[in-house]
């Protein structure tokens, strides 16, 4: 454990709790891409598996817990509770192109050709592209609400940190895993963008909306 | 590249 998985950790708590507050709070889910938390909650459930064979910490494994609890309430939020307000029309992504060739490049390239194994890769692909539905519903209304824009912001600084966790790894403990790695890079590379346009819009008090 | 299937991070 160092500081920047630490930090990373509790940026990637921060922008769950922040997306539950919101829709909470607001009995809204205006601007939430219902699929990109599906995905979401496949990606935990698929690699926390794991809590079900190998115990690592007592911090991991009650991370874990939240993070798989909190995907869920948010489905149910969108879904369920505040269907009414789910914005369906704008939410257009069509995620099997993401799941396929997912699920087919796990199968390819993994560490241990497992079940567990696969479905734990198949988690960390689908991890890095799973905001996308939630980008492209932005692109296509041309706006997010600012606490929308911080929850990605959390969302995009929690990848950035474990970059640097795994730089610091690489070179402290000699740890790599080259699958995670990549799908991080491909993962941060994706927020870019967005990181652009919150640096200088929303961090000057102006709305996100993006130009017609 | 290791071959690990003890994953340590979220």
């Amino acid at each position: 454990m160092n500081v920047f998985r630490l930090t990373g950790d509790l940026s990637h708590l921060a922008a769950i709790i922040i997306l539950l507050l919101k829709i909470w709070k607001s009995r809204s889910c205006a601007g939430i891409s219902g699929k990109s938390q599906i995905l979401f909650a496949i990606v935990f459930t698929t690699r926390y598996l794991d809590l079900l064979t190998s115990f690592i910490s007592l911090y991991n494994t009650s991370m874990k817990l939240i993070y798989v609890g909190c995907a869920y309430a948010t489905v149910y939020l969108i879904y369920v509770k505040f269907r009414a307000t789910y914005d369906g029309n704008h939410d257009s992504f069509r995620v099997e192109f993401l799941i396929v060739p997912v699920g087919g490049l796990a199968v390819l390239i993994n560490h241990s050709f497992a079940p567990l194994e696969i479905l734990w890769t198949f988690s960390i692909y689908l991890e890095s592209v799973a905001i996308l539905p939630q980008l492209f519903m932005i692109s296509k209304t041309g706006e997010a609400e600012t606490i929308t824009t911080h929850y990605l912001f959390c969302l995009g600084l929690y990848r950035a940190l474990y970059l640097f966790n795994w730089v610091w790894r690489f070179y402290f403990e000699g740890f790599f895993d080259m699958i995670a790695i990549v799908a991080g890079l491909v993962q941060t590379v994706l927020y870019c963008d967005f990181f652009y346009l919150y640096v200088t819009k929303v961090l000057k008090g102006k709305k996100l909306s993006l130009p017609a | 590249w290791q071959r690990r299937t003890l994953h340590d991070e979220l």
